[in-house]
């Protein structure tokens, strides 16, 4: 479903080069559920932006659904993303002028595939715990709170592909496994899963785990089944 | 060296309250490493924050090196911190215009105790591996590099206190660990430690473990030593 082929990512600061990712590939299958671990600052949020279609490589090619994205204008990643891709941000990324309902709604304003978005933020902020927190804005919620917020926007238009960027990082053992649960049962559910995760729990429950140093793929190891 | 009596926190959002702390007692002795646990949402970034002076109680006291803050002006609130408090925030709270080093050496702005600031904010963020992202604004960091930026600023001005919020919540368990051994040599050279963490192999190496629940402190473990 999605696939990234010999993919380079160089950030250029003044005269200064940053080789964030060296030769990346990458095929993610659809119904997978990949966890990639490493490092801090061995290249995982730069390769989800990549995945996620947020930003485009230095050198390399990108696929989605085969086709390739440099290829497709701004406006048409733009609409691959609203209708097709769920991101959880490392920070989050809410609005700070909205409440934690209007933050999930917003989802759903980029595509038309929600008929009742007010009720169906409520449902996913409920599955998240968070029913008593739907009119406090992101200043107002705790850091795990915030997260979860995160976690429900990024389900709201009902993805093809859920990308999450250390999901757990600002919550406590019970609440990860909670979550790990939905991401389950997502997963069985059909949902593609790619989840970044400083989290050994979290990344053991995957069937592929990718191993990034460095820019790159230092190790990968699938589960038995 | 600090100490809270029966404090409360009530947020009030429109009609609704929240009751983030329900009487919380607290002291914590000069040099002592303590760590808080709890369920996302139990209060600990609220407690921490009125330990940090950032915040007062709706009811109860909190005490600092035996006086009563609040008989203090909010200047000489700014000062005990500035001075006397190292806060790691869970959301890092970078400004987004400085690079890592610039960051660092803001803190030494607001006191008059470090005679080469530059060099200082240098040495610390060598100290958390990242002399070769010292010239970064916070958006060209990983979300693990962002926090240990924060860490290193709030280590500047030789605090007595260093209270972390989550320092661990966006690193790999390597990088984590490194930070544990700073934080227990700076403990051992008499730093008075607060550690707000949802991360248990962090939270098993203080001296006392602090259990929140719903507001409440739930449990209070000590070490045998
Ligand atoms: N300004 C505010 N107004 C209203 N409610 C608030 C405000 N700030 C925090 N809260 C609420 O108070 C409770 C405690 O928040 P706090 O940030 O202390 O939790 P926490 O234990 O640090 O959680 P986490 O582990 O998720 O960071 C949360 O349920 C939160 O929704
Ligand atoms: N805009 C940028 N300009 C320059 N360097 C950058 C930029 N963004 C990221 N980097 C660098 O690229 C490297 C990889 O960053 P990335 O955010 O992908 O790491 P990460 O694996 O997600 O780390 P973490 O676990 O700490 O979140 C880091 O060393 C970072 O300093
Ligand atoms: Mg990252
Ligand atoms: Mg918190």
């Amino acid at each position: 479903i999605i696939e990234l082929k010999e993919v380079h990512k160089i950030y250029k600061l003044g005269s200064v080069s940053v080789n964030a990712l060296n030769g990346i590939n990458l095929v993610i299958n659809k119904g997978e559920f990949i966890s990639i671990v490493g490092p801090s600052g061995s290249g995982k949020t730069t390769m989800l932006n990549l995945i996620g279609l947020l930003d485009r490589p230095t050198a390399g090619k990108v696929f989605f659904e085969s086709r390739d994205v440099s290829s497709l204008s701004d406006n048409e990643l733009s609409r691959l993303r609203a209708e097709k891709i769920g991101f959880v941000f490392q920070t989050f990324n809410l609005i700070p002028s909205l409440t934690a309902k209007e933050n999930v709604e917003l989802a759903a304003a980029f595509s038309n595939k929600v008929k009742d978005p007010e009720r169906k933020a409520e449902e996913l902020l409920e599955l998240m715990d968070l029913k008593s927190r739907m009119n406090h804005k992101p200043n107002q919620l705790s850091g795990g709170e915030q997260q979860r917020v995160a976690i429900a926007r990024a389900l709201m238009n009902d993805p093809l592909v859920l990308l999450a960027d250390e999901p757990t990082g600002n919550l406590d053992s019970k609440t990860s496994m909670e979550l790990l649960e939905i991401f389950k049962k997502l997963n069985s559910e059909g949902l593609t899963l790619v989840v970044v995760t400083h989290n050994l729990s979290i990344a053991n429950e995957a069937g592929r785990i990718i191993y990034l140093k460095d820019g790159r793929v230092e190790n990968e190891v699938k589960k038995g089944y």
